[in-house]
């Protein structure tokens, strides 16, 4: 599951 | 952090690194698109700004975001000011507004929580998926391109070709999946394929890039 605010990809 | 995610960041640096050196030798931008470089300062503007409410992955994240919202700036600065009358806006015409108004309609659609940052990211994204096509529009228009442009082009489709098994290793190693990069991220891969056939078919082995 994704969490919002946890993109760390560029 | 894995090999292909490291390699594919390593080609968008290079990408810019030829774009840059491109125009600073023959101080011009011939041939290269001013919307598409917009759009990717729009992009890296909505999605990097993120550094201002804290989301600070690691140094490497930080200097990168910083890195590419600081170039994108300076190469729009490079086409309006010193290199502008090198510059043919008769040849950049592809609407913009279809480009920005689909990946609005995207990201209100597809995000992970209807909330500021979450959209803006979502937005950033499409945005990304799509950006390079007033470029690939200007090599269509007039059939080829400088070696150098091409070299720019295949970085940054090298960059993102990349990504793509990064996906792959973190969904089987982390069990991290994102749909909506991985989607976005295929879409944008795909728009290169073209432009990839006659690079590995014609300039690669040292033929100019001429459309048939």
């Amino acid at each position: 599951e994704k969490t919002p605010g946890q993109h760390d990809e560029l | 952090m894995n090999i292909f995610r490291f390699l594919g960041d390593l080609s968008h640096l290079v990408s810019i690194w030829l774009l840059l050196h491109k125009m600073t030798t023959s101080k011009s931008c011939t041939g290269i698109s001013f919307k598409t470089q917009a759009l990717y300062a729009l992009v890296f503007a909505t999605r990097y700004l993120d550094l201002l409410y804290g989301s600070w992955h690691s140094m490497y994240n930080v200097a990168m975001k910083i890195f590419f919202i600081g170039s994108s700036l300076y190469i729009l600065y490079l086409i309006k000011v010193p290199f502008k009358p090198t510059r043919d806006p008769a040849i950049d015409t592809f609407k913009l507004e279809y480009l920005v108004g689909g990946a609005l309609i995207m990201s209100l659609i597809a995000n992970y929580e209807y909330s500021f940052p979450e959209i803006l990211w979502s937005f950033s994204i499409w945005l990304e998926a799509v950006a390079i096509l007033p470029q690939l529009f200007i090599i269509q228009r007039t059939g080829e391109a400088e070696n150098i442009t091409t070299h720019y082009v295949a970085a940054l489709g090298a960059y993102r070709g990349l990504y793509i098994p990064n996906w792959l290793y973190r969904y089987f190693a982390e069990g991290f999946f994102d749909p909506i990069a991985v989607i976005a991220g295929i879409i944008q891969t795909v728009i290169y394929l073209d432009f990839f056939y006659i690079y590995f078919t014609k300039v690669l082995k040292g033929q100019k890039f001429e459309l048939p």
